[in-house]
């Protein structure tokens, strides 16, 4: 597993630091705040006080032994812009670093950055998909038009097989799996009855989905 | 569809309300900050200035008329809680808050929230899986262990065929579409042969999935 490194231990920092611990790799966290660093001390490998626009700060921290760093600071335009700089100066291959809007985002790219993140706005247009039909709980793009869909079982659908919806034909939406209860019926029968508790992962276009949701509701 | 409102044109509030419009909703725009009202004014429906802790300005500006409101207020807490108390005095629906840790989410849902979210702790999580495996562009959840993940192909398995690679028997894994190029090609057969820019759509472990793009790495 690589060795990661972040930088700015806000909501977005924190939260990318404990999940990549959790999934097995080694983090070193680095923030200016003393408090920040104390906080997250027992959920990380390594944890320091450094100020990010300093390279030295950043060399005695190690920083140069990641593979990967995450610069999450975000409402300081001028640190996360310089920070990012000297990261890769440093040699670290890889740098993700966190934009507060499209103008910052194309700065960062310009000095360096490998992978440039919108958080707030990636998570905003997520919820709002999610909002528009109700039943969706996630998706994830398979192309421009086409996700696959996490969808609660509507009410009207409960009883039927897939053959009686006749996704295919009718919506143009394959079903490829359902999850029900703690089993996953990867690529179900036509035969399959739908439950009332069942999650359906669907594949098609929000409109074709839209549309089998909302019939007879 | 729906009437949506958003309250808060922070970078969340501002994507949610975007990403609606665009969806086809009519969405109601809400900040106390003139200026913020003033640049979304031409990308929704209608914006006003309104504080949102004051019952007389939410109900002036039509808030009780939505089926949704959105209160994307975070870092203050005080204003955020107030607004959800009050939006659900006015007899909305379903009102989302976001949060900024699991205190205020706490408090959020004891004061009637239907729905909250931490966007940038989302957005940190999803983060940290896609660079843990870096194949990994995309990941929904199906049970707490299962994902379908969308993956790039890794050198190794090029030219090889879905039968081939024994993902079920080997890896315990299934592969339920490939999208190559503009195609997307649903349930593939085994006879199937994977290309070099063929994203594939996987079900199974995080932990099965690495030891197959892992191997011979
Ligand atoms: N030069 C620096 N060196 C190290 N850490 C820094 C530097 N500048 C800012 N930080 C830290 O970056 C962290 C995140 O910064 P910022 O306030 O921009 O984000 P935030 O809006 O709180 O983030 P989030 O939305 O993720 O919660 C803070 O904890 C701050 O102490
Ligand atoms: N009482 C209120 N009534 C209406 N709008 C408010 C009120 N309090 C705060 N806001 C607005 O909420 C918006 C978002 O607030 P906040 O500063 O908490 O979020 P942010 O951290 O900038 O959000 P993001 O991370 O989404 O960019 C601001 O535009 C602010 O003007």
């Amino acid at each position: 597993f690589y060795q990661f490194t972040v930088i700015g231990l806000g909501r977005f920092g924190t939260s990318v630091a404990i999940t990549l611990e959790r999934l097995g790799c080694s983090v070193l966290a680095i923030d200016e705040d003393e408090k920040k660093v104390e906080e997250l001390k027992d959920y990380v490998s390594f944890a320091k006080v450094a100020n990010a626009t300093n390279i030295n700060a950043l060399r005695d921290a190690g920083v140069q032994n990641s593979d990967v760093v995450i610069i999450a600071i975000a409402n300081d335009i001028q640190s996360s812009v310089l920070a990012t700089l000297l990261v890769k100066e440093l040699g670290v291959k890889y740098v993700v670093a966190k934009a507060v809007n499209d103008a910052h985002g194309k700065i960062l790219e310009k000095i360096g950055a490998d992978l440039v993140v919108f958080p707030e706005k990636e998570s905003g247009e997520l919820l709002a998909q999610r909002l528009v039909v109700p039943n969706i709980i996630d998706f994830m793009e398979l192309s421009a038009n086409v996700k696959i869909f996490e969808v609660k079982t509507s009410p009207h659908l409960v009883g039927k097989t897939l053959e009686d919806l006749q996704l295919r034909r009718k919506y143009s939406l394959n079903i490829l799996a359902i999850h029900r209860g703690g089993d996953i019926i990867i690529n179900p029968h036509p035969d399959e009855r739908i439950e009332a508790e069942d999650i359906l992962y669907i594949v098609g276009t929000l409109d074709s989905l839209n549309k089998l949701l909302m019939v007879e509701n």
